[in-house]
């Protein structure tokens, strides 16, 4: 996948540390220290859709504007930024009752993003 | 990575000053945990958990449940440690009452195994049986009627695990759950129950929340 360098317009993955000590959810959260938040953003142009987001070839991508070019006038939706690649967020916590939780939330963390 | 002042890659809407998207971003991280942890709101911690108890539980906790979760019946896999509430004890037995939270905005908790840990200080060379019972409360009153029992032979000071049957379970999923070491034998005379804070008894419990409905979303 590809991150997000601050100059791109294009389908990227932005990283989002969110602290716990800072929003103040240390009392209760035991581990992690933080949530990887990461989130994708940017544009989808056709001649990048279904793009897996990774770079893709030269050839790949002409190849892509033609088919691009041949079907712009197509109706249909445009290609959106999307996570391609998640794992999930291991937590362990203090629930109401002063007891210790562990559970894996699945799909909580976004590693790659690319284009529907 | 939207500027402030342009224009949103993404929605092409307006874009927020960072600090305001900051923020947003944070508020949107908060209610995703809480919403992938069933939780209404953070908790609040009742009483504090000692560093040692936390050490001694944490080296009972098992890796990772193992396997992808079943999508099919969309639930979610926790494991619980509930430390003892050492109510009316006496001489002769330790009284420990378990509560498991049911601030859980969707679905049932349901107990698929639990085991008591509990700390056996014998004199030198004494022997003797523990009576671990269960009790359980009739939902039409408060008294408590044994439910079963267990005996667990205890020949040297140190910790001790009984696995907990499904009276046990089911009453760890109604969300309270109240055991009773007897000494019996011997040990009668020579065996005391630590509940210090870096001997307090506990049960892990492993859970799976079930959808009670599937939520409909907007």
């Amino acid at each position: 996948g590809i991150d997000c360098q601050g100059v791109s317009r294009m389908c990227c993955r932005q990283e989002f540390f969110v602290d716990f000590r800072e929003i103040g959810w240390h009392d209760w959260i035991i581990q992690p220290e933080g949530y990887a938040m990461n989130f994708c953003t940017g544009q989808c142009p056709l001649h990048v859709a279904g793009m897996p987001g990774i770079a893709a070839s030269f050839y790949t991508a002409v190849l892509n504007l033609l088919k691009a070019n041949t079907v712009a006038g197509a109706a249909g939706g445009g290609s959106c930024c999307v996570p391609t690649a998640r794992r999930p967020l291991s937590l362990l916590y203090y629930d109401r009752d002063s007891n210790i939780v562990k559970t894996d939330i699945p799909d909580m963390v976004v590693e790659a993003c690319g284009c529907s | 990575t939207c500027r402030a002042g342009g224009q949103c890659p993404a929605c092409g809407g307006p874009t927020l000053d960072l600090e305001s998207q900051r923020e947003l971003l944070l508020d949107m991280a908060k209610r995703s945990i809480l919403d992938k942890l069933h939780l209404s709101q953070r908790p609040t911690l009742s009483q504090p958990v000692s560093r040692a108890a936390l050490r001694t539980a944490l080296q009972c906790l098992h890796g990772p449940p193992q396997g992808a979760f079943p999508e099919a019946n969309r639930a979610q896999d926790y494991e619980i440690i509930s430390f003892a509430d050492t109510g009316l004890s006496t001489i002769n037995q330790t009284r420990l009452d378990f509560h498991f939270s049911s601030d859980r905005t969707t679905g049932v908790i349901e107990v698929q195994q639990a085991s008591l840990m509990f700390f056996v200080q014998l004199l030198p060379n004494a022997t003797g049986t523990l009576n671990v019972k269960v009790l359980v409360s009739d939902p039409h009153n408060t008294n408590l009627t044994l439910a079963t029992q267990h005996l667990l032979e205890v020949d040297a000071s140190g910790w001790y695990q009984l696995f907990l049957g499904p009276d046990a379970q089911d009453a760890c999923s109604q969300g309270h759950l109240t055991l009773e070491l007897v000494p019996e034998g011997q040990a009668a005379q020579g065996s005391v129950i630590l509940v210090g804070a870096a001997h307090r008894p506990f049960v892990t419990a492993q859970v799976r929340v079930g959808d009670k409905h599937r939520v409909h979303r907007r």
